[in-house]
């Protein structure tokens, strides 16, 4: 078994959430907080067999897009934390980030 | 050292929390929402010795009751997800789901 | 690749996140809860290549103060887990516990 740990704009979570319902998958959502942008974003928690890791990374690619935002990231040079950049950098923020890792025991109680 | 990551209801969170310290066990716990019920649930983050798996495993069981619930699922079919299928359905919401990961490296600082 | 999974002191959250993107590190921040003293915390994870590990822990430990604090801890003993013990005790509060765990695939999708 796998646990597949998926990163997701906010914008897709719901359509996510509905897609891997349909493909037959299980999952649990945690709203969370990009360390860049400081801005929400959704973290999903999917427990799958070896063999369907592909299709359910297909399924989140399919329904997750790449958007561009306009932003004034995190400055770290900044002797405070709290003050911005004054330059308003465009970054694309990918459809999803994607980690997976072994489950070595998965018991439903 | 192992990882156990247990899905479970909110109603049992309090208790459960109570339980694990009552055993010896330290955890930290999230907020989460299931994806088929869209509805709050908790996951618990559980880092223990590798001979502890099966004790936490009996803790989180003796806490954690499956519960029947009755609810308008999300219906995938629909052609927008915010509608509701209008036939309720019952569905039992199990007690915990437990997933075990392999800790390769664990640290206080 | 390698998963950091973090769990440090809200006070610390702002400035560990300014430091790992000046240390060139992607993070991912969920808020959570200590299974203990039932206050709130952080829960970090953090991608990083297997031979950033140990730069990561040394940028979280640099960051993340152990602090004391007086607290009336969950008295799993009492009848009612809602009744505080009247002894207060004092605590320290780790700067950061951190997990490491293997990540088998990641993509950016
Ligand atoms: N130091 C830096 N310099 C310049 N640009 C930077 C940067 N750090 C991030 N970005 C850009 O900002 C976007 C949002 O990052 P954020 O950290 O808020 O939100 C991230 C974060 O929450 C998560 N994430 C990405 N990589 C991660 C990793 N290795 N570990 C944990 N979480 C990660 O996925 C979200 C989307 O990431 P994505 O890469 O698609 O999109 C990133 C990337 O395009
Ligand atoms: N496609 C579907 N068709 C019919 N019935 C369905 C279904 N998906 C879920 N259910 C039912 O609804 C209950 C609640 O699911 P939910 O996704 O909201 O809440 C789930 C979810 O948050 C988590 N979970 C379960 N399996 C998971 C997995 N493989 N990966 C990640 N999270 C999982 O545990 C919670 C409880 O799951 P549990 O299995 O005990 O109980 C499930 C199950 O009985
Ligand atoms: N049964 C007990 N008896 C006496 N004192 C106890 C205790 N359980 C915890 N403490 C003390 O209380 C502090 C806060 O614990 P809490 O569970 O709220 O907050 C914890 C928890 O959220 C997380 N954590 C620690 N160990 C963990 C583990 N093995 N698995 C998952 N999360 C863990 O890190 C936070 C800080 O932990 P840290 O050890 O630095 O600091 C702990 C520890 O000093």
């Amino acid at each position: 078994m796998k646990m597949v740990i998926a990163v997701i704009q906010d914008q897709d979570a719901h359509e996510a959430a509905g897609a891997l319902v349909a493909a037959g998958f299980r999952s649990t959502r945690l709203s969370s907080t990009g360390g860049f942008l400081r801005s929400g974003n959704t973290t999903l928690l999917i427990g799958v067999e070896d063999e369907e890791v592909d299709k359910v990374c297909e399924v989140i690619r399919e329904v997750c897009q790449a958007r561009k935002q306009v932003v004034n990231p995190i400055t770290p040079m900044a002797s405070t934390l709290d003050t911005y950049s004054s330059f308003p950098v465009e970054v694309v923020v990918g459809g999803a980030i994607i980690f997976v890792l072994d489950v070595t025991r998965f018991e439903r109680a």
